[in-house]
């Protein structure tokens, strides 16, 4: 199974979108997908119209001891969610003093073993004890980024933190790379940010570091109104408009996710 | 002097944006404008191309006794802004225990008599102890809204943290209002979300809650890539694109604030 972090502390980046979208896409390639929303705004929960009810979720996974499959909800055909609720901002204070506070998630998930091929979480706006939670449960980190100038000056820290959890506790995580989200082609700021991006990771190429092998992915996600619109209807956008230019980059994504050469 | 939080806990709609062009618009118009920077991301700071360096700043002013005056930086001409830096997330923890923690900004706040005209406070992305130390602070909240369906999620539970705070720590604290920011008009969406929200503040009207005066503003703030391209140069839009939507934009929006009755 492929474990892959959604994350960038920046807000409204195209985290929850992304997590939905690719893993919606991933499903359309006739991948089993499990995804898991570890953000207390419950949005990835909501994009698909579930709600996570009275039955267990993300919040009793991470301070009880539900099993896994209980917590299971069906997003779409080969579609699955772990769904959170606000309740799951009071994780946080509750695992503050528990040992190895960061792992486990990573526990609770072992159970798992061959029943998927991709497991994508998608993390809340902020480096607290859930994202990091996420970040040693998983191999692959995925950064959306929006190409625009306040959306590039968080990347440095982020990457500081991947170190840090891949140094003290998880240390097959690595960067898999950065999406541009919501990309508006042709504008100068764009071009611009791209260009940073390009040459921070080239100048990483071969060094010790948890991004030595990132990418920019080729795959641009273009801005479309369609993928504000779909969660509305608690669909994905292969539901809602299978054809729109929203639906076309997600596929492409998945591809080209899915041909990237990883340690198995 | 007018204080306003501006304050929205889903990330990316326009907090950082509308704080520095609505102050720059304040001080276009002759206010004397003071903003604080409450975001460990540091991005209004950045905005101005300003840096806390080693000098003082919100986390300071948080944690220690410096006199606000020594936390002033000019951004612009009559806008002066107290910076921060990532240090600011460690206020948090360091509140924690502090009796009275909500309340440290606004004591700390009230050395300032006559100095400006305008105080606004660009909050973080979740509902941590540094935004209630922003709603503590001040008379207003003002909420930046993109007109979007998950940008419509946490609506409900903004207004629900903001009753608390009114109830049981600043009688004062009003919703004055909610700013269509990123908006593309045209776009069904939009419609429905400004639908959504219209009926949900009639509904309101002179009921016993922090927004039964609570509108939603008609200035709309257009997407427009100025506003996102002006930061990497440390610009106001006025100072960068003073003849773009975005200047237009925020312009009309100061003067929509400043013609509002307000409790003086
Ligand atoms: N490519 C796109 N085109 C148009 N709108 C988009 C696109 N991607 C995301 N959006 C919209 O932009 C907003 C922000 O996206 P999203 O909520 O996925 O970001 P996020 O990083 O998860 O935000 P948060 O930090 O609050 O978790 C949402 O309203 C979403 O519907
Ligand atoms: N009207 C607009 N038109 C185009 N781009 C905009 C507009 N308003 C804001 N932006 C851009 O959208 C992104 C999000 O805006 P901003 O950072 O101000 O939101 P925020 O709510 O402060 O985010 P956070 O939750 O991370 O603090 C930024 O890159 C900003 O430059
Ligand atoms: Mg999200
Ligand atoms: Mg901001």
């Amino acid at each position: 199974m492929r474990r892959i972090a959604i994350t960038n502390q920046k807000g409204g980046v195209g985290k929850t979108t992304t997590c939905a979208n690719l893993g919606a896409a991933l499903s359309q390639r006739g991948q089993r997908v499990l995804l898991i929303d570890l953000d207390p705004q419950a949005h990835l929960t909501t994009y698909f119209g579930l709600d996570a009810g009275a039955g267990p979720g993300a919040y009793e996974l991470l301070t009880e001891q539900p099993s896994v499959f209980e917590t299971l909800l069906k997003a779409e055909q080969n579609l699955t969610i772990i769904p959170s609720r606000l309740d799951l901002a009071a994780a946080e204070n509750e695992l503050i003093n528990t040992p190895g506070r960061e792992s486990v998630l990573r526990d609770r998930l072992a159970v798992l073993s061959d029943e998927y091929d991709w497991l994508l979480i998608d993390c809340p706006p902020a480096f607290n004890i859930l994202t990091l939670n996420a970040l040693s449960a998983v191999d692959e980190v995925l950064v959306p980024l929006q190409p625009h100038f306040l959306g590039l000056q968080g990347v440095g820290r982020l990457l500081e933190t991947v170190s840090l959890v891949q140094q003290r506790i998880n240390p097959s995580l690595c960067v898999r790379g950065f999406v541009l989200c919501m990309n508006e082609s042709g504008t100068r700021l764009a071009g611009e940010v791209i260009a940073d991006v390009r040459k921070f990771l080239d100048e990483a190429r071969g060094q010790d570091v948890p991004w030595r092998d990132a990418r920019l992915f080729d795959t641009r996600i273009r801005r479309n109104i369609k993928l504000a619109e779909c969660p509305s209807y608690g669909q994905s956008i292969f539901t809602y408009a299978p054809k729109s230019h929203g639906a076309e980059d997600y596929l492409a994504l998945a591809d080209e996710l899915m041909r990237l050469p990883h340690e198995a």
